[in-house]
């Protein structure tokens, strides 16, 4: 799934199969891509991917891979402090970033032009008004 | 086209890996 959006690097995940399809994929980045990205979100965004279960996810760690905060602020701090370690030469994987837009689409999208030429994955929950959406289906 | 896994099949992969 994630060799699929990774080119655009930003996307919205909307339709009725939208929360399915981005628990497959946030699942898939933890467990199976090679890569061994790092995963960020927030206990909202992980409550919703986990119908309200997002401790027994939290819980075990990945090797500190995972990295869930509360307020969507947190994030946008957490990722620019490490774009800016990346622009410094510390090097890092492949970052996968989980957010719904709703209200903050424009706090986002500043964040992912932050970003501009590393390598990070977002996947937006809804419609994403800043760059393409995809209408994930079950096969 | 992708596999529908329910919460639970999903919280049981994270928790093996």
């Amino acid at each position: 799934l994630l060799r699929d959006i990774a080119r655009p690097v930003h996307s919205g995940i909307a339709g009725a199969f939208a929360n399915d399809w981005l628990r497959a994929a946030f699942v898939e980045a933890l467990v199976s891509d090679e890569r061994l990205p790092d995963v960020i979100t927030t206990r909202h965004d992980l409550d919703l991917m986990f119908c309200g279960q997002s401790s027994q996810v939290i819980a075990h760690g990945f090797n500190e891979r995972l990295h869930v905060f509360e307020a969507l602020e947190e994030v946008v701090e957490h990722l620019e402090a490490k774009a800016d370690d990346i622009r410094s030469g510390q090097a890092a994987p492949t970052t996968v970033w989980f957010a719904t837009p709703g209200d903050d689409a424009d706090v986002i999208h500043q964040t992912i032009e932050y970003w501009a030429g590393l390598d990070l994955i977002a996947l937006f929950h809804g419609n994403w008004s800043h760059g393409p959406n995809r209408h994930p289906q079950p096969a | 086209l992708f596999t529908t896994q329910p919460v639970s099949e999903s919280i049981a992969l994270l928790q093996q890996s």
